[in-house]
């Protein structure tokens, strides 16, 4: 029931790096705008190249952590907890946090002179932040740990500052110091965390500077958080203190990334308005969650074919996460496309589940092999063709399931 | 409520053009 045209050939080994091409793609931002390569953190391109890469096995342990975190802060802001920052949230440390699912660096200059620090990039988060010196609790990391002492442009907020209040109002203060030094404090859906003093100081971001860009500086982290060798975080969510923020009045108020499909490649990140070319939906954001943003999924097509999925399955809308690794959709949405996809693959024996994922198959033998293709289509019948780096995952369907249509 | 995951972006631009409130995606840009 498929013609050629909905079909997408892998051949064998097109799901590992076959080749490594670290080299920067050519990028043009509109004038005023900034780019910056990007990296996989475990590949060969990685600045920091991981000592011990976890098992994908692991890694999606660790990415339901963060899609139930997430669900869990809506589901505050459904119930009128408010606060969802305070929402009494229990998960299991021993598989890992939540945030060990970012995956995306690039590397910037902090301070004058400018120190290379290397960053993991999250749209579902706000505040940046780097180890700092001194550094009582911290992980190891590859570049030199950011001395804030030897910058001449750094300036740590005092408790009295407005970037402060927005920090309390956005519930990530966590009072002052005894030198009357505004601190903050960073959650994550482990129970881990990260404190320091609220800064600021010149960010070099490729060719351009950022003067006086905000960020935390630091000094103490708990709990299973980024325990690897990267320096720090860059939030690039909706809210107040994230670098889209900061820097919308000089790049404007947008920005764009391209998430490399293997370790061995590289993408980037742009500041400021990207060029033509794009198909767009409109983008959902709440007062509650301002760092996350959201789309509105209204269709599904498999193979050139329109899944039957009621349109109303989609209502809650769908967020945009750069750190979570797997889509999740409302349980009808899923079962409709694992059901057509296991026809479109009739020809190749089923596999066992692996972790979340159920709807896999046995390619041993294969050197080429055919998948159907799968396509997003969001509000406004925006149709996202997906890869086939966004379709199979090992040997299975890249996607998984909520635990329901309500959650 | 669903997430849209990374693995799902690989290869895509994908814009946040938050100003014009639009959510952008531009295939095979990397």
């Amino acid at each position: 029931g498929y013609d050629l045209q909905s079909y997408k050939v892998l051949h064998a080994g097109a799901l590992k790096s076959a080749t490594i091409n670290c080299s920067q793609p050519k990028v043009t931002p509109s004038s005023g705008g900034v780019t910056v390569p990007l990296h996989n953190r475990h590949g060969p391109c990685s600045p920091v190249p991981s000592t011990k890469a976890p098992t994908l096995e692991e890694m999606l342990r660790r990415d339901q952590l963060r899609a139930a975190y997430i669900t869990r802060k809506y589901s505050g802001v459904k119930g009128g907890a408010g606060d969802v920052e305070q929402s009494d949230v229990t998960v299991p440390t021993t598989l890992g946090t939540s945030l060990g699912t970012l995956e995306y660096l690039i590397t910037v200059g902090i301070g004058s002179p400018a120190m290379t620090q290397t960053m993991l990039i999250d749209t579902g988060s706000d505040v940046s932040w780097v180890q700092c010196k001194p550094c009582s609790q911290c992980h190891t990391q590859a570049d030199s740990l950011f001395d804030p002492s030897s910058s001449s442009t750094y300036s740590a907020f005092p408790c009295s500052s407005s970037a402060c209040a927005q920090l309390r109002r956005s519930h990530q203060g966590n009072g002052c110091s005894s030198r009357s030094q505004c601190q903050y404090i960073v959650k994550y859906g482990d129970g881990s965390s990260g404190t320091g003093t609220y800064s600021s100081d010149k960010l070099v971001l490729g060719s351009s500077t950022v003067k006086n860009f905000q960020f935390g500086c630091s000094q103490s982290e708990s709990g299973n958080l980024l325990k690897d060798q990267t320096d720090g975080l860059m939030g690039l969510g909706g809210g107040a203190q994230s670098l889209a923020t900061q820097t919308a009045g000089t790049f404007g108020k947008a920005f764009s990334y391209c998430l490399p499909p293997t370790t061995g490649s590289p993408g980037f990140l742009t500041l400021g308005a990207a060029t033509s070319g794009f198909v767009k939906t409109p983008m959902l954001r709440s007062s509650q969650v301002p760092a996350y943003y959201g789309v509105r999924l209204q269709a599904i097509r498999v193979g050139g074919k329109q899944l039957s999925i009621p349109t109303s399955v989609f209502s809650a809308g769908s967020i945009m996460d750069s750190g979570t690794i797997i889509t999740r959709l409302p349980a009808t949405a899923y079962s409709a496309l694992s059901s057509a996809f296991k026809a479109g693959m009739k020809q190749y024996p089923p596999a066992q589940p692996m972790g979340i994922f159920d709807t896999c198959f046995d390619f041993s033998g294969q050197s080429s092999v055919s998948i159907p293709t799968v396509v997003l289509v969001f509000s406004g019948g925006v149709a996202v063709n997906l890869a086939s780096d966004g379709i199979i995952l090992g040997s299975c369907l890249a996607f998984a399931a909520n635990s329901d249509d309500s959650s | 409520l669903g997430i849209i995951g990374n693995v799902q972006q690989r290869t895509l631009e994908v814009l946040y053009d938050v100003g014009g409130g639009a959510v952008g995606f531009k295939a095979g840009a990397c």
